[in-house]
């Protein structure tokens, strides 16, 4: 078993959780939000045997869109005047994914 | 070092934490939701030496319940008049758990 | 790639984000709760390269305090007038922090 946890923008959450019902990958939500922008996001934790790890991550794929987002940068709020907060646009990506090798699994 | 994940039902939940307290077992909540039901539910993040991994497995085990729960598909939102949402009643296990290695553990 | 999972008091979650931020460490951000304690407290995921992992362990342990909490054990509601709560003392640590392998790493 694998574990893959995948951090997407809130946007496509419900579009990435439906995909996931219709091909029976079985997942847990949780609220989180991005150390730098500070804005909610949700991660997915998926607990899914080894051979469908592809399949998992060609669904987040297909579905997490990258987009454009402006922020103030927190950084400024500790410089001077020097450090006037500009918007800038930062790209947000369609998903941040990663995996992990799970020892047990287990039901009860 | 190993890492217990469980997610369990939110009924479960504070009975499984005084059980944990009890037995000197560590850990963190996280408030989670379902994947499938959308509904809430509560994971447990427990980082425990590995020979106390069977013990904590225990005590899940012990104390989380299987129940049935109706629910209205999700994927029927999705389909047409012939995909009326009918309710059906799924089992909802006490708890999933799975367990990881840790490579290194601090506390500062 | 590793993961590393940091349990930190609230108080000391926004000069630990910015931390991050000055340092380019990207980090996602739980709202999570101590199982014994049971208050709020935050836990950052952080997948980062092998070689930054002590750079990142180091910031850390340098922006996380140790504080004195006052608590009534939540044991003491299940016992009778014999186990009356007095208030005691407990010593809440900066940070509990784990590292784990991650197997793939993929942005979208
Ligand atoms: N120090 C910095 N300098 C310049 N630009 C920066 C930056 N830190 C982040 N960004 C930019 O801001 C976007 C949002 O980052 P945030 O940390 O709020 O939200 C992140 C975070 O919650 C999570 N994430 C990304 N990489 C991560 C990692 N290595 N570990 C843990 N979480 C990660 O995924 C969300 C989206 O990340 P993504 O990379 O697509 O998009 C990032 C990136 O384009
Ligand atoms: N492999 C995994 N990876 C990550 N998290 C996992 C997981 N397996 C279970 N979980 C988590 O545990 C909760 C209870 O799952 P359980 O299998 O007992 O109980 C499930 C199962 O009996 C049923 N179910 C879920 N997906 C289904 C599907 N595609 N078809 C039919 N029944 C499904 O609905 C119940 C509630 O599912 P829900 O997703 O709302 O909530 C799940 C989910 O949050
Ligand atoms: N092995 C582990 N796995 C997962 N999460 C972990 C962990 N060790 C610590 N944590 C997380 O870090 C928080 C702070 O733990 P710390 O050990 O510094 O500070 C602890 C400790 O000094 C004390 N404590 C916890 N359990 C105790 C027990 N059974 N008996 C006596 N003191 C306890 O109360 C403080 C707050 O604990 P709380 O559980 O509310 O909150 C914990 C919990 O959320």
């Amino acid at each position: 078993m694998k574990l893959i946890t995948a951090i997407v923008q809130d946007k496509d959450t419900n579009k990435l959780s439906n995909a996931f019902v219709k091909a029976n990958v079985r997942a847990t939500r949780l609220s989180t939000s991005g150390g730098f922008l500070r804005s909610g996001n949700t991660t997915f934790m998926i607990a899914i045997e080894k051979d469908r790890v592809q399949e998992v991550l060609d669904i987040i794929k297909s579905i997490s869109q990258t987009r454009n987002q402006f922020m103030v940068p927190p950084m400024n709020l500790d410089a001077g005047i020097e450090g006037a907060a500009y918007p800038i646009e930062v790209q947000v990506g369609g998903a941040t994914v990663f995996t992990q090798d799970i020892e047990s699994f287990h039901q009860f």
